[in-house]
């Protein structure tokens, strides 16, 4: 039972999550050495209960890691609209980008997450962001095939203007 | 009892494998 805390989240360990943080409520914004907090890794494998109980108790979302990666960025990466969502309620910046220049829309549609960029963008994503390497949202989903993506990204493009 | 542990977390190169730009 030696798990750390931010395995416990990864693992959706609500339990043993909230019994560690009733001994040590420090642990919540707890970083890794590459500067992951427990919701980073709550976030990055979908563990919706686990984010839900640790922002309850205060976890800041905002909080980036070593390379600025972000819990709505993993969020958004592994396709959890719900984490998503919930992330967003919280005020974190919905084009927060990371040293690779990705950002959760990026992400979302590298991953061909229909409903998280959907999210992302009713949530005010910024469409023209493009990646280090030059590539736009829509570029990456044409270069990618992704038709569904395209759609979506065009659908809203055409409800902007 | 066995411990798995999970892999740490990383986001992946948005663009690989793709031309660029």
């Amino acid at each position: 039972d030696s798990l750390s805390i931010h395995q416990l989240a990864a693992q959706g360990e609500v339990l043993q999550v909230a019994v560690r943080l009733s001994k040590d409520v420090s642990l919540l914004s707890k970083q890794d050495e590459r500067g992951f907090t427990p919701l980073m890794w709550a976030s990055a494998f979908g563990e919706k209960t686990v984010v839900d109980l640790l922002l309850e108790k205060g976890a800041d979302p905002k909080i980036v890691a070593r390379d600025r990666e972000s819990a709505l960025t993993l969020a958004s990466s592994g396709g959890y609209v719900d984490i998503i969502e919930v992330l967003l309620r919280r005020g974190v910046d919905v084009n927060v980008y990371d040293w690779n220049g990705g950002t959760p829309l990026l992400y979302a549609v590298r991953g061909n997450h229909v409903k998280c960029v959907e999210a992302l963008l009713a949530k005010g994503a910024d469409i023209t962001t493009e990646s280090d390497s030059g590539y736009s949202a829509m570029a990456l989903a044409v270069a990618l095939g992704y038709k569904k993506i395209q759609k979506v990204l065009e659908d809203h493009i055409l409800r902007l203007y | 009892s066995h411990l798995s542990l999970y892999t740490s977390p990383s986001l992946p190169n948005i663009t690989l494998g793709l031309p660029a730009t």
